[in-house]
């Protein structure tokens, strides 16, 4: 009888479900990845650079040797080689990690005429429940510039929105700035952590960020000059933001 | 250690035969214990069961995996535990306490005793990506419990 039970519990598992069984199959799993329902996405680019950077660090924390750059120092802030690579900075944040996630910016290319300054808005509002972010990026990435500006340095800032108004400037805040070559290429990374904690607390304060660059002079200078992409450039070099999170508590699966 | 059993022998008449009780579970222990009636197949044993997140039609959000091998325990928890699968401590006491009682009692239950975890590579509704780790999601051993 055993051996009856047996092949019928193996033939259960091999042959191809019923589209109940299917939908009864796929709820359950879906509970399991405790998500309420599948997500639908508009048509998503994969070969966008958040998608790209994020499949290179599912390839990480698949690696066996990941756990060990947990313990090694910091990556230069500047990222050269593959244009995605993640850093042994976010090799370490992953293996803190029990979630990661990319964020796409909000604003359209036309909706960005500016000369002098990028703007970026990323929608951090939609996390999901129980989870508290230990760190966020913002990831600008710089071509290398052939042109007359080879040996020239420039100054990056990335400034917080705070206010905006019609008739004159917005406030800011400045989150971060450095120094960069024409000559340099790879992904900048500015730290948002503080920032993304407080657009998760007060959604309605988050107004973007803005990226001015300027020469060594001071002077304002139209950051694709100096090989900035922003979001009209090549998709897989475009900003984005990416943060990590710990699970702040039991996730209890609700009774159905 | 049931008090009920020990009252009623006080009770019977003592014979010089020691009667072996006609229940089958004695005849199953004796078996078993010479090793006669395990047969290897009816162990407690891992099952693969391939969750194939292609199949279940969710490639246009799920990026990574394709599926993962969930696997499942099956078997049975035959006395004795150790010649051929994992069983804890308690199962040995399980088994014990079921051929004592095996009409209250259960047997040891087939059941995972090592499970780790998978990651998840997928987009949300608003085409954000999302990796998130899912903790004891694939069993990696099972045992008798």
């Amino acid at each position: 009888n055993f051996t009856m039970e047996s092949d019928l519990s193996s033939a259960f598992v091999h042959r191809a479900l019923r589209s109940q069984e299917r939908r009864e199959v796929q709820r359950e799993i879906l509970s399991v990845l405790g998500l309420p329902r599948r997500p639908r996405p508009h048509s998503p680019e994969r070969r966008t650079a958040a998608p790209i950077y994020m499949l290179e660090l599912y390839n990480a924390a698949l690696e066996p040797a990941a756990s060990g750059f947990s313990r090694a120092a910091a990556a230069p802030v500047l990222a050269p080689a593959p244009p995605s690579a993640p850093t042994r900075r976010d090799q370490r944040y992953l293996s803190d990690a029990d979630m990661v996630m990319s964020f796409v910016n909000m604003v359209e290319p036309d909706e960005d005429p500016h000369m002098f300054h990028q703007f970026h808005r990323f929608d951090l509002s939609r996390i999901p429940e129980g989870e508290a972010v230990t760190a966020a990026e913002f990831r600008v990435y710089k071509d290398f510039v052939h042109e007359r500006y080879e040996n020239e340095t420039f100054h990056v800032s990335v400034y917080q929105v705070l206010r905006e108004y019609d008739d004159r400037d917005s406030d800011l805040f400045l989150l971060d700035s450095r120094v960069i070559w024409a000559a340099e290429e790879g992904w900048l990374v500015f730290d948002l952590t503080a920032t993304s904690n407080h657009w998760i607390l007060h959604p309605g304060q988050n107004l973007g960020l803005l990226l001015v660059l300027e020469s060594a002079d001071g002077d304002r200078v139209n950051p694709r000059v100096a090989g900035l992409v922003g979001n009209q450039g090549p998709q897989n070099k475009q900003p984005f933001i990416v943060a990590f999170f710990r699970a702040t508590g039991v996730r209890l699966r609700s009774v159905r | 250690s049931a008090p009920g059993h020990k009252q009623r022998n006080q009770n019977r008449p003592k014979t010089p035969k020691h009667t072996p009780p006609s229940s089958q579970e004695a005849l199953r222990l004796a078996e078993a214990a010479e090793n006669v009636s395990v047969d290897p197949k009816q162990g407690c044993k891992k099952h693969e069961l391939y969750v194939s997140f292609r199949e279940l039609g969710w490639q246009d959000w799920i990026i990574a995996p394709e599926g993962y091998a969930a696997y499942y325990c099956e078997g049975e928890c035959a006395f004795p535990l150790n010649s051929y699968m994992n069983a804890t401590n308690h199962a040995i006491v399980q088994t014990l306490v079921h051929f004592i009682n095996p009409d209250s009692v259960p047997k040891p239950c087939c059941a995972p005793t090592q499970l780790h975890g998978i990651s998840v590579l997928y987009f949300d509704d608003s085409s954000n990506v999302i990796l998130k780790k899912y903790r004891n999601m694939v069993v990696r051993a099972c045992g008798c419990h």
